[in-house]
């Protein structure tokens, strides 16, 4: 069970080391376990050393780094287990537009393994979707419109 | 497995029967504050089987109803198609279609393509898709930023039901 | 003791109802105590009536929303105290760009009174600012630029 | 009473000293994730007497040192210098400087125009011109939606505070 864990871990660190460093263009991020010889006795910290800066606790971070870390996490797991569905609410809502650039691209790769439904104010990321939603309201309720953007990329909408 | 459309009938915001198609790749959902996409989110999750209201920002499952509604309809549901094309749903038909359902009394009902069916049922057949409502794949409004604050022994447990 | 609370009350509401209807553009939005005949028997709801809809609790509003209702109640206890120091950190994160625009005419405002400081991503807030700063990384290092946007608005900076 | 300047040596991310000069309106402070925007904030909440060190999102208060700094220099100071025109604040100058320092074991020293202080003087002086680090008027990151969820109960409380 152990050993079982210990391997996903690896190929895991490997998938977030890939999706981090890219996302920050150079950083560095890890999963380590508080106690290596036994890791079921701790848990497992998250550290990330962001482009020009030593490795800290994510407690200390921004709220735009702890975004990028969180999704870097999510995104990696992703590439372990890649056929489900991501439905992310105003993720972005804290990222500075080279970082939204960053996530746009992310998520544009992601697509191409997973169903991705996003849910963003930011013309960055609308821009690079396969499809487009429109919710408007009208008399207090709920209306849809929809746009197909990229037609080869639609297959039933 | 991928979504391939949801159908949303007084839940929330959406009093009026609404059909939405998603696409295989990355779907952008837009519009002005209070229009009514994160109530989409919620949607998808309660027919997913969501079990804490609260997670739908609701105290009670019957306020998902909309309170537009004359006595008399007060109901909702929401159903969601997904594609099986892959069939790794163990159901033979490249579509399956799931829907919940509550009055205003709270009684909830679950079908999977048209015929009563439990919760549990339900949440067997999407585990194996990897959908669940309370998976890691589905972050609300305001709450990426706590997968970085999960404490380590958080993020231990959490990598271990995942694998 | 329970009459001079009653009067802030209404003097807040008033205040409560002028910023939230300018800020929604014809919402209504007021205090209201749990129990009417004896204040301090309970708490005080935050009623809100966006426009188009009916009053709700807020607890259901969307994440915008819940903004809107938050910033209208801070800078309506302002109204009523004005000579403070106001510091907003990215409160705008989740606003979509017309209740941007009213928060940074809000804002404008309020700074006739008050000193504001806020942080915000948004160019449409730096706009209406009277003193932009600039905060950069160098070697992992905060670096600060200034610029002085509305000349006769500084006496000091 | 309104902040003239802020100065900052030592504190996160501000290793040498900066100092901001402020206007009596509406600043704005922008730039990228990261880069110290609200270290600035934190900074701060700590000059005007902040106890509770997880609102300066820090376990304990020697964590706000600088990690870049060489052992032997490993201090933190902020200084905040109000305009004190309308003398709100009971002393008798158009400035009042208010610093707060901290060192490597934890000591930390409060000093109003460069005399040796204490925090309650500090917080007292404060109280008069509005100024608290746990009051409304501060924001922090990700926050201001909690104004929107307090519960009847604290809402009235927070009232009666100001009153
Ligand atoms: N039971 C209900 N009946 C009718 N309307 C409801 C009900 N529950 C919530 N609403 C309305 O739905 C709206 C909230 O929708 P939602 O949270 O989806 O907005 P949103 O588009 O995500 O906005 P934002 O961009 O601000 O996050 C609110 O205006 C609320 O009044
Ligand atoms: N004690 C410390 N020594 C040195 N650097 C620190 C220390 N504490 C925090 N930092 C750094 O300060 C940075 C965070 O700064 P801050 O939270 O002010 O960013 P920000 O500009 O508000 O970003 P965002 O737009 O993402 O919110 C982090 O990169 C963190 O590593
Ligand atoms: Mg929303
Ligand atoms: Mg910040």
């Amino acid at each position: 069970k152990k050993r079982v864990f210990m391997e996903f871990l690896d190929r895991l660190n490997s998938k977030l080391r890939e999706v981090f460093s890219k996302f920050t263009s150079g950083g560095d991020a890890w999963l380590e376990p508080e106690d290596k010889t036994n890791i079921f006795n701790g848990g497992i910290d998250l550290i990330t050393a962001f482009p020009g800066k030593p490795r800290r606790s994510l407690s200390i971070a921004s709220g735009g780094e702890k975004t990028i870390a969180a999704l870097s996490f999510v995104f990696a797991l992703s590439k372990l287990n890649p056929t489900t569905v991501y439905i992310l609410d105003e993720v972005d809502a804290h990222l500075d537009p080279v970082n939204l650039e960053r996530l746009a691209s992310a998520l544009k790769d992601l697509s191409n393994e997973s169903q991705i439904i996003v849910i963003s104010l930011k013309d960055v990321i609308a821009s690079k979707a396969d499809k487009i939603y429109g919710i408007y309201s009208k008399g207090g309720l709920s209306k849809v419109v929809a746009a197909v953007m990229n037609v080869e990329a639609i297959s039933n909408g | 497995v991928y979504i391939k459309r949801i159908e949303i009938k007084g839940f929330k915001s959406f009093k009026n029967r609404t059909v939405i198609n998603l696409c295989k790749g990355l779907n952008v959902i837009t519009g002005p504050n209070g229009s009514g996409k994160s109530n989409i989110v919620d949607a998808i999750r309660f027919a997913l089987g969501e079990l804490n209201p609260r997670m739908l920002r609701v105290e009670r499952f019957s306020e998902l109803i909309c309170d537009n509604l004359d006595a008399g309809s007060r109901r909702a549901y929401v159903k969601i198609v997904l594609d099986n094309s892959d069939r790794k749903i163990p159901i033979d038909s490249g579509e399956v279609e799931i829907q919940r359902s509550i009055d205003e009394k709270g009684r909830m009902t679950y079908k999977i393509n048209g015929r009563r069916s439990s919760r549990e049922a339900i949440v067997d057949m999407l585990s194996v898709a990897g959908l669940s409502p309370s998976a890691i794949n589905i972050i609300m409004q305001g709450a990426v930023t706590r997968i970085a604050d999960l404490t380590p022994k958080r993020r231990r447990e959490l990598l271990e039901e995942i694998i």
